[in-house]
């Protein structure tokens, strides 16, 4: 299965067209191979954004850069897929 | 049986199709399963029908997990279906629904993406269907319905989320059902579940103009919200795609607005910041709960004001 240890999910506030626009740049890296989870809208709409953790120090750097605030929302997002699969595993083997 | 099957945890593809045997064996008056088309990985594609009789009865159209990784989307679409089931005869709203009226929910919606995400990749959202001249797999399955087809708010490369596809309907998981509701013909609303985010929408998402019945969906999102909103309290904002959220083009309930189905929305179900598509099994029932109250809402609307 595909890892996704230190992926880190960020939660980005654009707070003007501008800095949303800055955003939308980031979409176009495919280098960064960015999820967004929920895309670029209007100024003050949340904006969340799945990072491999390569690319985590770029995305933030490019954030603080232009004075886009972001906050952490998934710390690591192996770690709530490994609980979610540990669930399913348990409910099975009880079923069995 | 459907009595002890297990609505708190997630199911795989070959469980779900499972569980939609056991309801048909169940109540075989009320449900049956249809085969509407096959994937492009050649799974079959099936809808619940929940029917107490007649003929091409006004119909209620329910999808989820058409983006694969939204699981508690599926997950809802399972406890819905036995809830139909349950409520039938009980529940004064739902019967008066079923007596004048059929309903169609297909619970897995991409099922070649959702094996993918067990499998393969939890986090995979699109098709499963390879695209000439480039190694990046997939197409947005809301994003390849032919309503603004291939304008703003979907991408023309095949190696982004939001990829639109080579030309509208081009995905057979969108075709089987654009075929079946043409062929049908007597839909009378169309909702599409999604993940997560807590929105409620309507058309237009291809266009910044309002839709023509613009009024009466926003009041009719606004009792659902409502609705929904008074078992838990959770928090839903509503309006057309375009101002709620941003503009998307291609997506199913702007089709299905303008093949004239009225009564066309999209839910984003839980949550808004924390999990995401992640969001912990415990929240699976609470959060279809809730979903059930608007889309009562919807459906017992739709009932009463046939056009």
């Amino acid at each position: 299965k595909d890892d996704f240890v230190g992926h880190q999910v960020l939660r980005i506030s654009a707070a003007n067209e501008a800095q949303v626009q800055k955003v939308v740049e980031l979409e176009e890296l495919e280098h960064l191979q960015l999820d967004f989870w929920r895309g670029p809208g209007q100024p003050g709409s949340p904006i969340d954004l799945r990072v491999p953790f390569p690319s985590l120090q770029a995305v933030k750097v490019f954030l603080e850069a232009h004075g886009i605030k972001y906050t952490i929302m998934i710390d690591d997002v192996q770690t709530l897929l490994d609980e979610e699969e540990e669930q399913m595993t348990a409910f099975k083997t009880r079923a069995a | 049986s459907t009595d002890t099957f297990n609505y708190n945890v997630y199911h795989n593809l070959d469980e779900i199709y499972g569980f939609m045997d056991m309801l048909v064996a169940e109540h075989p008056g009320l449900v049956s399963k249809l085969e509407i088309g096959k994937t492009y990985e050649a799974r079959p594609i099936y809808v619940l029908k929940f029917s107490t009789g007649g003929n091409n009865r006004p119909a209620i159209w329910i999808d989820t997990g058409i983006h694969s990784r939204e699981w508690v989307t599926q997950a809802s679409g399972i406890w819905f279906a036995k809830k139909i089931t349950q409520d039938y005869g009980n529940d004064p709203g739902l019967t008066a629904i079923l007596d004048s009226m059929d309903i169609f929910l297909e619970i897995v919606t991409n099922p070649d993406g959702f094996v993918f995400t067990h499998k393969k990749n939890r986090l995979w959202r699109k098709t499963r269907s390879l695209t000439a001249g480039s190694s990046c797999v997939g197409v947005d399955p809301n994003r390849n319905w032919d309503a603004g087809f291939g304008k703003t708010g979907a991408s023309s490369n095949p190696c982004t989320e939001t990829y639109h596809g080579k030309f509208a309907n081009s995905e057979s998981e969108v075709k089987s059902i654009v075929d079946f509701v043409k062929s049908h013909g007597n839909f009378k609303a169309y909702i599409s579940i999604h993940s997560y985010s807590q929105l409620l929408l309507y058309p237009y998402g291809y266009t910044k103009d309002p839709a023509a019945d613009d009024a009466e969906l926003e009041g009719l999102a606004k009792s659902a919200v409502t609705a929904l909103a008074s078992l838990y309290g959770t928090k839903y904002k509503y309006g057309s795609i375009f101002k709620a959220i941003y503009v998307a083009s291609g997506s199913s309930i702007d089709w299905a607005y303008n093949q004239g189905i009225k009564y066309s929305f999209t839910f984003e179900l839980r949550d808004t910041g924390r999990y995401g598509f992640l969001l912990p099994a415990s929240q699976i029932v609470p959060t279809a709960q809730e979903t059930w109250l608007g889309l009562q809402t919807i459906m017992n609307y739709t009932r009463t004001h046939l056009y």
